[in-house]
């Protein structure tokens, strides 16, 4: 199985 | 007669306080229970979006940008992750696809569990028509990440796929029936 890299979320608002 | 009708005025005035604090008490509880009643401890959630398209324009209009899954655990006594969703993408996917994203959250069992957080995440849109064709994503937490740490607030910093779907694909599709999506991580 293929896995790919986690990215950071850019919104660092709290809804 | 205002003798009277003086400590009843209180008393009634005394019973709409309790009752409005009542209420904010059931909605709570409401709440509460919709969380209980959809948690998951097998370490697999499922989360049903109802309203897409309302929801969808809310994240265009910039109102609400994200939602949150309800909560999810690996055991019992395990990690509690949630989900986060950008019906309108973030970062790279802004205004052209759909984020997903994992998120680690503050759990009861932190201290007795190891860090970081190193399961394999997938994430899922599920298809619903006859053909079944869930699209996937799956990750292995990076270790320097902080976002596998151990939480210090409520909740980390949520990572995943920004570009995980784009907007035209999910909406062509068969992903939406009855306004609803469904996702699995």
């Amino acid at each position: 199985q293929q896995f790919s890299m986690p990215i950071q979320c850019t919104d660092r608002t709290d809804e | 007669t205002t003798h009277t009708l003086a400590p009843l005025e209180t008393q009634l005035n005394r019973h709409d306080d309790m009752l409005s604090v009542h209420e904010i008490r059931l909605a709570d509880m409401d709440l509460r229970f919709q969380v209980l009643e959809t948690a998951s401890y097998n370490g697999t959630l499922i989360w049903k979006i109802r309203d897409y398209k309302r929801r969808k324009q809310e994240a265009v209009a910039a109102k609400t940008l994200s939602l949150y899954s309800q909560p999810f655990y690996t055991g019992y006594f395990g990690y509690k992750m949630c989900a986060r969703v950008y019906l309108n993408g973030d970062g790279m996917g802004k205004g052209t696809h759909l984020s997903l994203f994992f998120v680690v959250m503050r759990g009861e069992y932190d201290a007795l569990l190891p860090w970081p957080f190193k399961q394999k995440v997938t994430l899922m849109l599920m298809d619903q028509g006859p053909s079944r064709k869930h699209l996937g994503d799956a990750f292995k937490p990076d270790p320097n990440s902080s976002s596998f740490r151990r939480p210090a607030a409520e909740m980390n910093i949520a990572s995943g796929c920004p570009l995980f779907v784009s907007q035209s694909v999910l909406e062509t599709g068969s992903y939406i029936k009855d306004d609803t999506i469904f996702i699995k991580v």
